[in-house]
């Protein structure tokens, strides 16, 4: 529906459209934003996806590029700013970006998938990508919650991986990406630098076997994720783990035939 | 020329009687604009409301956007607000003498800027992207 100004004689002529203009009209909207259809997403899992870590971004750009004032900046990994943030890292990201996609953990939420060596495994669905996008950054995050204080000063190993093979196909293969050493009491998000695994998960999306994520304590023993406090599954959903992708387009969008 | 003349005639700009009729225009604009209010090329309200096509339940942000349109008249003498382009002037100068063969140049965007959407898609992943040349910020005579 398209409001005009009624001051100045206009040559919109307002009409009850018939359906089949309605449905043209809103094509031609989607074709604008991209989009070959209308998305429905299902209402229970609109919120698996960080929305409100996004809208935080959406925010951030809407005030056209100038990162405003008050804008809630976190030191690299921790911070009491509570469960969504948005780096100043991001804040580069996304001035270079034309396009940012935060993804589902595809591994059912409530669902303990431990992997052989009890890490925890997650996956995304990087196959809606719009073509002609090239990941530019990317990040996996997942909050660590304060525990109290029966590890207080106990620090652990938190480690993510990119697998690369896993059964029945064969032996299970990790490739180390990043790991980061966190304190038992601190809390906020972990911030996972995975641009090079996007790239290739977007190239050869078969070679997409998700990722995964070790706890250990500093003597090697391995350590329920859980229990130092990182968040998955029944948690708060805006506390849940998820995926986030910068891209920069071609941007060159061809008009098909009307 | 109006006629799609080719060459240039060389003794065309040292004739006297140019000078006259170029003097009988700029009058007779002088006394036309006084007469017709009609409205110069300006920028106009027009929102597009994604709530109203009932989008909300996928498009998360923002509700709808102000596009705004260009309309207005580009008659002579092109006003200072207009960002007459320098062809848009002789066109119009050639529209004032030849009516009927050269049109009045258009009012149309001559700066526009993107917007940015934040929107689910089929498997509720969330994605913003900003799409360009959505928004009217200046118009202008073209």
């Amino acid at each position: 529906n398209i409001t005009l100004d009624n001051e100045v004689h206009s040559s919109f002529i307002q009409r009850r459209l018939r359906s089949q203009e309605r449905r043209e009209m809103q094509r031609e909207i989607l074709s604008i934003l991209g989009l070959p259809h209308r998305p429905r997403p299902h209402i229970y899992t609109k919120q698996n996806a960080a929305p409100m870590f996004m809208l935080d971004l959406y925010n951030a750009i809407s005030t056209d590029g100038q990162q405003p004032a008050g804008f809630s900046y976190y030191k690299p990994v921790f911070t009491t700013q509570g469960p969504r943030m948005v780096t100043q890292q991001n804040s580069i990201f996304l001035n270079d970006a034309n396009m940012v996609m935060s993804f589902v953990n595809l591994v059912e939420l409530d669902q303990d998938v431990l992997s052989s060596r009890h890490n925890r495994e997650f996956r995304f669905d990087l196959s809606r990508i719009p073509e002609g996008e090239a990941v530019s950054a990317a990040e996996f995050r997942i909050y660590k919650d304060y525990i109290g204080e029966h590890y207080e000063n106990e620090t652990f190993h938190v480690s993510v991986y990119q697998v690369l093979q896993e059964p029945p196909d064969s032996e299970e293969d990790l490739f180390l990406l990043d790991t980061r050493v966190v304190w038992a009491i601190e809390e906020g998000w972990l911030v996972f630098d995975i641009t090079a695994t996007s790239n290739q998960w977007v190239v050869n999306l078969d070679q997409n076997l998700g990722l995964q994520l070790a706890l250990e304590s500093m003597d090697g023993q391995s350590v329920n994720p859980r229990l130092v406090g990182l968040v998955w599954g029944r948690g708060p959903r805006d506390k849940q783990p998820f995926m986030v992708a910068f891209f920069k387009g071609t941007e060159v969008r061809l008009r098909s035939v009307r | 020329s109006a006629h799609g003349h080719k060459g240039r005639n060389p003794n065309r700009s040292k004739n006297p009687k140019n000078a006259q009729d170029a003097l009988k225009v700029a009058e007779a604009a002088a006394e036309t604009l006084s007469t017709d209010p009609k409205q110069g090329c300006k920028k106009h309200e027009l929102y597009v409301s994604f709530r109203d096509l009932g989008w909300q339940d996928w498009i998360i942000a923002p509700e709808g956007y102000a596009a705004y349109y260009c309309q207005g008249e580009c008659a002579f003498p092109l006003n200072s607000y207009m960002n007459a382009t320098n062809h848009a002037i002789v066109q119009t100068l050639v529209h004032f003498i030849n009516p009927e063969t050269v049109p009045k140049p258009c009012c149309a965007p001559t700066q526009l800027h993107g917007i940015s959407v934040l929107y689910f898609d089929d498997s509720s992943n969330v994605i913003l992207k900003k799409y360009r040349n959505m928004v009217v910020r200046a118009c202008g005579c073209h």
